[in-house]
């Protein structure tokens, strides 16, 4: 699974 | 969210405001790249495929909507409105070019091989070349307007501060995005020819008129 992504940010 | 994050996203903003405010107010949108704009649109729509399915925050969600309503809104003012002034000649960037290469690099480098987050992706990989038309464009006619200067140093400043963003994240978090932080700097580096010029043309009032 995906640990290290930024789908946080825009 | 910290400051340099927060301060990217506004520059972000301002940039798409300082475009659509140019082409309302002048009723005309010479010398900017309907293609870049539509890769824009296109990165948009699929980077938030996910904004019914990954709530982050309301401030994530309004400023989603808020991109993709003024980049269709832009497109649509330069294909449609204003359609008569759009500069088509100088804008010949083939688009298929960067798209192509963005679909190919997404489905090898990426995540997770899943759909949302294959598009996520190829929008993080076409944002980091979707300048590159309205580049080719200003270089092509040797210069550029003074606000669509502005527009391109608020839109270069805005990844810029998001790679400092990814420093201080990283720092402060442990959290870091390869993808992301590898496309972003390709993205900024190729503002840095036109940062150089904006600050010492532009800001000293001259046109941006690029050497013969």
């Amino acid at each position: 699974s995906i640990k290290h992504n930024m789908h946080d940010e825009l | 969210m910290n400051v340099f994050r927060l301060s990217g996203d506004v520059a972000h903003l301002i940039a798409i405001i300082i475009l659509l405010l140019k082409i309302w107010t002048s009723r005309s949108c010479a010398g900017i790249s309907g293609k870049s704009q539509i890769l824009f649109a296109v990165t948009f729509v699929a980077r938030y495929l996910d904004l019914f399915t990954n709530y982050v925050s309301i401030y994530n969600s309004v400023m989603k909507i808020v991109y993709l309503l003024a980049s269709f809104g832009t497109v649509y003012l330069m294909y449609m409105k204003f359609k008569a002034t759009y500069d088509h000649n100088h804008d010949t960037f083939r688009l298929e070019f960067l798209i192509l290469p963005a679909i190919a690099l997404s489905l090898i480098i990426n995540h997770d091989f899943a759909v949302i987050e294959v598009f996520w992706t190829f929008s993080i990989y076409l944002e980091s070349v979707a300048i590159l038309p309205q580049l080719f464009m200003v270089s092509k006619t040797g210069e550029a307007e003074s606000i669509t200067s502005h527009y391109l140093f608020a839109l270069g400043s805005y990844r810029a501060l998001y790679i400092v963003n990814w420093i201080y994240r990283y720092y402060m978090e442990g959290f870091y995005d390869m993808i992301a932080t590898l496309a972003g700097i390709v993205q900024t580096v190729l503002y840095c020819d036109f940062f150089y010029l904006y600050i010492t043309k532009v800001l000293k009032g001259k046109k941006l008129q690029l050497p013969a």
